[in-house]
């Protein structure tokens, strides 16, 4: 499906659709007039997308689309979605696990050392255990394969790739990530995937973990 | 981006639903 | 996919599974000698589900699913997953709406009603609100439909209201769920399928909204 992406810029939820797109060749546009706070917020948007959320996909013959999972998948091509039924749920699997097992850990993590949001200790320190299990759960499930489903990428690689994104940029320190060697690995060939590269740029893996900054 | 961000509808208490539902529903198994 | 459900008794998503597998027929059997806090702690099932959370599915053939929306498609058929991409994205999407739209809220305000959780005035009134919100987008978007995506019963349906149980159950008493009434109808049209009263059995409409009890 081709059509127009509705997003503010840098958002690791827009990356997903746009990654994906760059696999499989769907026209997805970035709408350039797009303002955050505003555009979603106008009548005409809310009538498409009554949350008024971002990212938020419009198809080219007027179907709407909100959830930054589905859209990808709208954008995507078999390979990415998985051939079988069974391909297919544990992509699904992998793509819920981000959603509920990092995103959540992440954020409470590095939110307050970009000034986002209150610090609180107790929180930030169960965070930490919690992206320790999530990682490890995934360092585990890599150890014996180069991609999450299957042989080849998907959208399971693509999704808990991108959620990743802002602990191995600001937190996720040398020492920190030490353990999680094959999440590394995978990890790393993914950033250096040419369809990845040309989302996300050329991306620095943390060399020290940031603080929360008063 | 940090701006947007602070927007994003998170739910930072999951820890806390998903630690309390599993002390309930552990304690009715045993 | 035929095999065996791990999970504790009276959980809303394991019914997300097991409504599916009533629609596909797949086999699934809940494993009755499982004790949530002591099975799913056991070295075996760490080694097959590292995170240790329920549900989990086991193939007969030996796969490992863990994630509710991934088990449930894995039992799911053609008809729930969604013929074309465009009607999984859908289905994605509304699967996803359930787990970021309403859990939280509905965590939020039930829990403390029931005792799993302590009572916190700000984040039950803020609860109750993105509920409004969310059953309001549900209501615009079930204005001209039967079902959420297409002409016939889908996973969008199931996941969305096997997440909305407890809400119906314990707090959106007649007045609360009165401008509503597109969801009204269609929640009132899936309970009563006979798939989902085989695993949900007989459903009471809350009438008088819980409160928090000291």
């Amino acid at each position: 499906a081709s059509g127009t992406l509705y997003t503010y810029p840098e958002n690791f939820r827009a990356f997903k659709v746009l990654i994906s797109a760059q696999y499989s060749g769907s026209k997805v546009n970035v709408d350039s007039n797009f303002v955050f706070g505003e555009t979603n917020k106008s009548e005409a948007f809310l009538k498409k997308f009554p949350l008024g959320k971002v990212p938020a996909f419009e198809t080219s013959d007027g179907k709407c689309i909100f959830e930054s999972n589905a859209i990808s998948w709208a954008v995507a091509n078999e390979q990415l979605r998985g051939k079988s039924a069974m391909d297919q749920a544990q992509i699904v699997s992998w793509m819920n696990f981000a959603d509920n097992e990092i995103l959540p850990a992440s954020c409470t993590w590095v939110f307050p050392c970009l000034g986002i949001m209150q610090f609180n200790k107790g929180n930030s320190e169960r965070a930490k255990e919690d992206v320790k299990k999530a990682l490890g759960a995934l360092n585990t499930h890599l150890l014996p394969r180069t991609f999450l489903v299957g042989e080849r990428i998907s959208l399971a690689d693509i999704s808990v790739c991108c959620t990743l994104l802002h602990l191995y940029q600001y937190v996720l320190e040398p020492a920190f990530r030490k353990p999680f060697q094959n999440v590394n690995r995978w990890f790393t060939t993914m950033i250096n995937q040419p369809q990845v590269k040309a989302i996300i740029g050329d991306f620095k893996l943390c060399e020290k973990m940031a603080q929360f900054d008063n | 981006m940090a701006l947007e961000l602070a927007h994003e509808n998170i739910w930072f208490d999951k820890w806390r639903a998903d630690d309390a539902e599993r002390q309930f529903y552990e304690n009715k198994a045993q």
